[in-house]
């Protein structure tokens, strides 16, 4: 059974990837205590294990480490998680690939603004709103003969899409925006609902005003 | 090959979000 | 053994990935014939297998279509490509997110205005400098004592890195800026010239001099 450490700082969605993972495998995934965001991850000795120093960062009990949060959750996973056959794995990298690719740019763009990350750009704003509707659209026509994106079980493609989507369902996809693409949020919502997800992520709010930039 | 090339959608933002995102999390965190 | 159509514009990096991943395995890829970027791929009989309209895509002869690059190479591979535990599985997922996510963007930023496909922007390029630099020593440390990136065969996350790599190599990574990467450098040559990549990517020169903008 994996076991090791996981270095993060809380709230982080991509590593809610890994801990759900292991909530299903059994897997035994420890918080790293007393890691401080901007300098544990910027020590000799964390890098020297990460040269990048990018978080989430996975180090097992016996001594193997591991960064990307795809990759940790992989390791972490059990072979249900991990699809049955090559044509499933393949397509369990084909829907992590489209959570980096389609969903994550526009999202931060999106969001990030409205929880002040960044500055607020109309035009970049309504490009990723364009964005997302096509990635929510795709996603919805999927669900429409389907309860989960690869197979008949929940596998690392619905746990990786669905960490990616939550600043999305938290913060901007209010009733009006999202109201549409509705097997897409019949399979959200059926996840967040899992008890292995909820042990991670608490009961989740779905946004019931879209948050704007304040300047 | 470059004009097809020049379809391709690439995150050419992405070192900015990178950086505020890391900037954000370790003012909350830090 | 995997079958199948690859629907691809010439010279794709992208399409490179599944393309030597088959000649590792022997899986029988067919480029598909008359294929025109910007029509073909906008064609309802290709949304309808290929929802998002991307390349590369593929179809397998007994019908299954993937899209994302990575996927497509993953299917078409063997298992040695794909990596023979757990761990190596997980870490060559690790080094396929690297290509996309530390490589990809920095390469673009620095090779397309050099190709003449963007407006050349000199902050972003000397970031984008900095980012390959970081990149290439990340690498060039994981191989001071390692031949390839995963286990002691050459895997997917070989192939991928090397593929994402292939413009900076072509046409900026000149002698002067390569040089310091001794480890990273010996890796992608050997890469480049196994028979396998070279009957995909044929003889590869690498950069002499840097190009640079032309306005």
């Amino acid at each position: 059974m994996v076991a090791g450490k996981l270095y993060t700082y809380p709230e982080n969605f991509r590593a809610f990837k890994a801990l759900i993972a292991a909530q299903y495998s059994g897997a035994k995934l420890e918080i790293a205590k007393g890691f401080v965001f901007g300098e544990t991850n910027k020590s000799d000795a964390f890098l020297k294990k990460f040269p990048l120093g990018k978080v989430p960062a996975f180090e097992s009990a016996d001594g193997h480490c591991i960064a990307e949060s795809n990759a940790i959750a992989y390791y972490v996973a059990n072979e249900t998680l991990r699809g049955s056959s090559d044509l499933e794995k393949a397509q369990i990298i084909q829907w992590m690939t489209f959570a980096d690719t389609e969903i994550l740019p526009a999202s931060c763009t999106w969001v990030f603004p409205v929880l002040g990350i960044m500055q607020f750009n109309k035009q970049a704003t309504a490009r990723a709103k364009e964005d997302i509707d096509k990635a929510l659209q795709a996603l919805d026509d999927h669900l429409l003969t389907r309860t989960y994106l690869v197979g008949e079980r929940i596998t690392l493609a619905d746990i990786v899409v669905t960490c990616t989507l939550l600043h999305l369902y938290q913060h901007v996809l209010d009733e009006a925006f999202r109201k549409s693409y509705v097997n897409t949020n019949r399979w959200f919502i059926t996840l967040i609902n899992q008890k292995q997800v909820k042990a991670v992520i608490g009961d989740f709010k779905l946004c019931e005003k879209a948050g704007e930039f304040d300047p | 090959a470059a004009d097809c090339l020049a379809s391709e959608r690439i995150w050419f933002d992405k070192p900015r979000y990178d950086e505020a995102e890391r900037r954000f999390y370790e003012q909350m965190n830090g």
